[in-house]
Order: structure tokens, then C-alpha cells, then sequence
């Protein structure tokens, strides 16, 4: 890898970006998407974050453009030079163009936006081209390949040169060998995802992916990929406060619900939806419930599960009525005692997290079948 | 060579100058584009790109340097300007 002369980089943790055009041959959710992910790719390996802002300056302003537009490279139709994107600084300085004249796609087809967005966010951050074929920051445009983690360690180790690593990254030791020595950090300790003493405060899929939310944050975890993802929630969503209670989703919906105290929000994908905050009494609870613990979507019974303590209530979404009275957890799910912390299930299981151990349930044997560590899901 | 194969040469030397010029800041000088000397700028230039590259250091316009440089690719040069 190599930097930029001078090594320009942030001085800053938090950076803000603003896309100020899309691109006609995508949906702009997936121009938003696009970008996002390129961005979360970075956060990932570095104690970066990255805030979508909609109007005013931001750190790196993204656009699309054909030939001249007003900066020192024009572009050149179709092919040749497909994006470019400056280094760290003021005025041009962070901001990335892509050349409208590509068809840019989220495809492996044409010219994928994530792929090409998450190379010129390497310039947008103070990595300059890379000599190594292999590596993301080599200057020519390769096919990309979605089954592959998109850094080479050539990336990862140029970007942690500038800004240290991700306290949550996993690295394999075998090949950060030649890694120097991060930077120290300049905000408070974030949690440490391989932390034997780690604990969650919700639990939920998403999208075929599970998040896991601590404090302010959240990781994203893909059962069959090895890269975690960590953001903080008020990136995902402004308006939602952080500490959330439960989390569950309704696939079917493609809607989520998430709690804090007496009230909960339901998002579609990093939209919450009109009309919430809600309170939490219009699902049918009793008043005397101020929070809820955890809570789960069976999606095989069409039930959902609200834990309050060593209790849980049950809401048939097919009959749309809620339980009177709440019950036991141990009655219905022998093995789990007392307060849950938080709940999903995945494939034929449910996964109860109960401080420092999370337990494994067959609800068809109705017992508890492993008793796993917390961060059992992530590569540690 | 014959007049097409002048041609088509014409053109690759005209496509690795405007490679040159965009991505290795190779000024050009006049130099006629078929009389290159091994230590002459443009081959200088070719060498620096393909050991950037990870070519075969040739100094020549061969047929894995002129696929490379007709690829889609990032704007921003490999050389500072």
C-alpha cells in the first residue's frame, strides 16, 4: 500500500458524507445502500464511522458526472477512467466522482457502485493506488466477486497505518504480521466484541442477518460470513435513542421492531416508519409493564414473544390477540431461568442470551441443547 | 509494415501516450511515435507503468501492457502529478 505525499488524514473519528446526485441506472435506495456498505467496509477494519448527512457540507460530497465537471480530471465516456476521488482535506478534499457514462450496477455485471465506491473511499481516507494486483487500491478495475471479504490485508494494513484498527475487528495474527502498531485511541473504549465479559442488550435478525445492539451501537453479523460489521445506530437510524431493550423482526413484513422503555419503533431497513414512537400498551400489556427485556418472532407459530423479568407474554399475530396473562419462562422453555437479556432465533433454534452465556433451545425437544459464550456468532 | 498494421500501431501508441499523460504524467515531447530509443522518455515512462503495474518490465507496447491499459480503471493517477 502506499499514502498519498504528506500522508494526509483525518483528524477526525466521525466523518459525514452527502451524495448530491444519483446515478439513473439504480434505484437511489441502492446507490444509498451501495455507498453505505462501501463505508461500513471501512469502518469494519478502523475506528472510523461514517454519518449520511442530506444537505449542507460533508466531509466527502459523492456525485456523478460526465466529462468536464469542474474539477482538475475530466472524464471520458463509457470505459477508461470509471471514478476518482480526492484525499483527505478541505474543498475537493474527500470527495469522490463517478463517471455517469459507466452503467453502474449491484451486479457482478457492468461496473458494480459498492466495488468502485469502496476503492475511492480508500482515496477519500489517504490510501493511494496500490502496486499489489490483489489488493482493492490497485488502480484497475477488477470483476468483483460478492463471496469474498473485499479488502486484501495490503488494504486493511494501509488504512490501519492512518488510522489504527477497529477495536471489534477480528484480524487473523498469521496475516497481520507486518501490521504497525495502531493508533491510539481518542475516543473512550468501544466495546470489545471478543470480551469474554460481553453482554447484548437486544438480539435480532435483519435482513438474513443478525444485529446484535450494545449501548449506542450495533454489530451486523451474516451467519455464513466472517466479516462483522459495526455502526452506530444513530447512523442507521437518527431518531432512535440508544440502549435499546428488544429487538425482533417480522420477515415477512420486512419490518423490526425495536424497544426502548415504554415505547417502540418499527424501521424497514434503515427507515423508521411514520406514526412512532408508540407506546408499548397499544400491543395489549398491562401498565404495570415499564420495559421489555427481550423479545422474539417465531416466525413457525406466527407468535411473538415479549420476556418481562421471569415472565413472557405471547401475541398470536394470526388471531391478533395477546395473552391476558403473562407466563413462565422456565414453564414454557424448560432450562431458561429468570431475566433474558435477549432472544432470536435462527434456523430450528431459539437463542436465549442470559448474561455472560447465551443458551441454544429446541423448541421441538423443548430443551436447552448448548450453552454457548455470548459472542459465539463473531470470529474470535 | 503493412499500411493497416501502421495503423493499428498508430493507434495503441497514441492509447498508452493518453495512458501515460492521464495516470504517469508523461509529458509528451514530439517524439516520433515509432523511432524509440531504450532510454527515451515514453520508454522510461512504459517501464515505470508496468513495474507499477506488475508487468513484465519490457519497456515495449506488448499485448499484456496494451490489454491492461484498455481496462476500465480508477482516475486518479498511480504517479503523483
Amino acid at each position: 500500500f502506499s499514502t498519498f505525499a504528506g500522508e494526509p488524514k483525518w483528524a477526525k473519528q466521525v466523518l459525514t458524507y452527502r451524495i448530491l446526485n444519483y446515478t439513473p441506472d439504480l434505484h437511489p435506495a441502492d446507490v444509498d445502500a451501495a455507498i453505505k456498505k462501501a463505508f461500513n467496509v471501512w469502518s469494519s477494519v478502523t475506528p472510523l464511522k461514517f454519518v449520511k448527512k442530506d444537505r449542507d457540507h460533508a466531509d466527502i460530497m459523492i456525485s456523478f458526472a460526465v466529462k468536464g465537471h469542474n474539477d482538475f480530471i475530466p472524464f471520458d465516456g463509457p470505459g477508461g477512467s470509471i471514478a476518482h476521488a480526492y484525499a483527505p482535506g478541505k474543498g475537493f478534499g474527500g470527495d469522490a466522482h463517478f463517471d455517469e457514462d459507466e452503467t453502474w450496477t449491484k451486479s457482478t455485471e457492468g461496473t458494480n457502485l459498492f466495488y468502485v465506491a469502496l476503492h475511492e473511499f480508500g482515496h477519500s481516507l489517504g490510501l493511494f493506488h496500490s502496486k499489489d494486483p490483489e489488493a482493492l487500491m490497485y488502480p484497475v478495475y477488477r470483476k468483483f466477486d460478492p463471496s469474498v471479504f473485499p479488502l486484501h490485508q495490503d488494504d486493511t494494513n494501509g488504512i490501519q497505518h492512518l488510522y489504527g484498527r477497529s477495536p471489534n475487528t477480528y484480524n487473523d495474527p498469521r496475516e497481520s504480521a507486518e501490521i504497525k502498531e495502531p493508533a491510539e485511541p481518542k475516543e473512550p473504549a468501544l466495546p470489545d466484541i471478543c470480551s469474554p465479559d460481553l453482554t447484548f442488550d437486544a438480539v435480532t435478525t435483519f435482513r438474513g442477518e443478525i444485529m446484535f445492539f450494545k449501548d449506542k451501537h450495533f454489530w451486523r453479523k451474516h451467519p455464513s460470513v466472517r466479516a462483522v460489521d459495526f455502526n452506530l445506530i444513530s447512523a442507521f437510524w437518527p431518531r432512535l435513542p440508544s440502549g435499546v431493550d428488544a429487538a425482533y423482526e417480522v420477515p415477512e413484513k420486512d419490518e423490526t421492531v425495536l424497544f426502548k422503555g415504554n415505547e417502540f419503533w418499527v424501521v424497514r431497513g434503515d427507515t423508521i416508519l411514520p406514526g412512532y414512537p408508540q407506546k408499548i400498551y397499544v400491543l395489549g400489556f398491562s401498565k404495570d409493564v415499564t420495559k421489555i427485556d427481550a423479545a422474539f418472532y417465531n416466525r413457525n407459530k406466527g407468535k411473538i414473544y415479549y420476556f418481562i423479568a421471569d415472565k413472557f407474554w405471547s401475541y398470536n399475530k394470526r388471531s391478533q390477540s395477546m395473552d391476558r396473562k403473562p407466563r413462565q419462562i422456565r414453564d414454557a422453555f424448560p432450562g431458561i431461568n429468570g431475566k433474558i437479556d435477549a432472544v432470536f432465533q435462527h434456523k430450528n433454534f431459539f437463542y436465549f442470551f442470559h448474561g455472560r452465556k447465551q443458551l441454544e433451545f429446541d423448541p421441538g425437544k423443548k430443551r436447552v441443547t448448548r450453552v454457548l459464550k455470548t459472542n459465539f456468532w463473531f470470529p474470535c | 509494415f503493412p499500411v493497416d498494421m501502421r495503423e493499428k500501431k498508430e493507434e495503441d501508441v497514441q492509447l498508452i501516450q493518453k495512458y501515460l499523460e492521464n495516470y504517469y504524467n508523461f509529458k509528451k515531447d514530439g517524439e516520433s511515435s515509432f523511432v524509440w530509443k531504450n532510454n527515451s522518455p515514453i520508454t522510461k515512462k512504459i517501464k515505470e507503468m508496468q513495474e507499477f503495474l506488475g508487468l513484465e518490465v519490457t519497456g515495449k507496447l506488448d499485448s499484456n501492457t496494451l490489454d491492461l491499459i484498455q481496462k476500465p480503471r480508477c482516475g486518479f493517477p498511480d504517479v503523483a502529478g
